[in-house]
């Protein structure tokens, strides 16, 4: 499938949700999002890497995932109720982000699509605190502030 | 957009890659996507989650992603080199695991789709990995032996 990139977007109705520090064991992820979805949270991006040990080799994982603004409250508290049941270390929600997202199609990674993107944001200095990828959408979570600059330097990096 | 759950798909052909403990700084993600792809390694997903804070408060993260199997060993080698070059604290390959996903369209995860997925497997008992999401896509990482009872409780919950 030929690589085609058709655009720069962004969006800054998102905050960056983390609950950290749960046990990385069946069933953890189904609480947080049932929690959520019970409550009509608009839940955008989900990303969860690999788990970690705890110095007492206690597997433990955390969970970022980003939700509308107008939800950040709301999800702090249900998280907050579900921290102590699981007894995961801390909630933290960061509001000053901004998702900017390469859209196209047959971006498997591979194409080098990634790196470019990555490699434009860098060269501004701009921190990557998020990614997501799939075939149509790249996604990087950056600070607020350099909304505007990282979509200039996609835009040029990609002709678009 | 309406829901639209139309299959589950598995991949048994990744094996998932970690390069943790990274200083998280602008052009890290760069430098390892680049390495990559100067090599002609095919990556499928990537994941990075928030950062968190070493006990001397220096900011790290972990960048998880996958790769074909056919690549872990040139992954590792060429991740080794650039850990030293980055005193990141480990790269960790798993081969064992196994990609399932849930494809369709219009699933954004406020749709539900998430959690029921995360629950399906949960009542299996089968620990989630790595997780995300997109609109058409919504996948986890598991261990590669729980692969057929993964694909069958996903199936029978979503009717396909
Ligand atoms: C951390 C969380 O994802 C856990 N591994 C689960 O399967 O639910
Ligand atoms: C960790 C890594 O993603 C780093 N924050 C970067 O911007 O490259």
């Amino acid at each position: 499938e030929e690589i085609v990139v058709r655009g720069v977007t962004e969006d800054l109705d998102q905050v960056k949700v983390s609950i950290v520090g749960v046990p990385d064991r069946p069933g953890i992820a189904a609480k947080v999002f049932e929690s959520l979805t019970g409550e009509d949270i608009c839940v955008d991006m989900i990303i969860q890497s690999s788990a970690r040990r705890t110095k007492k080799s206690r597997a433990i994982n955390d969970i970022s995932f980003t939700v509308k603004r107008q939800d950040a409250e709301k999800t702090k508290k249900i998280l907050e109720t579900l921290r102590r049941r699981l007894n995961a270390k801390e909630v933290i929600i960061k509001e000053n982000i901004a998702k900017v997202s390469i859209v196209g199609s047959g971006m498997r990674t591979h194409s080098g699509v990634a790196s470019r993107m990555f490699s434009a944001l860098a060269r501004k200095g701009i921190n990557i605190e998020m990614i997501s990828t799939s075939e149509i959408k790249i996604s990087c979570v950056i600070e607020k502030k350099n909304v505007k600059k990282a979509v200039e330097a996609l835009a040029k990096e990609f002709n678009l």
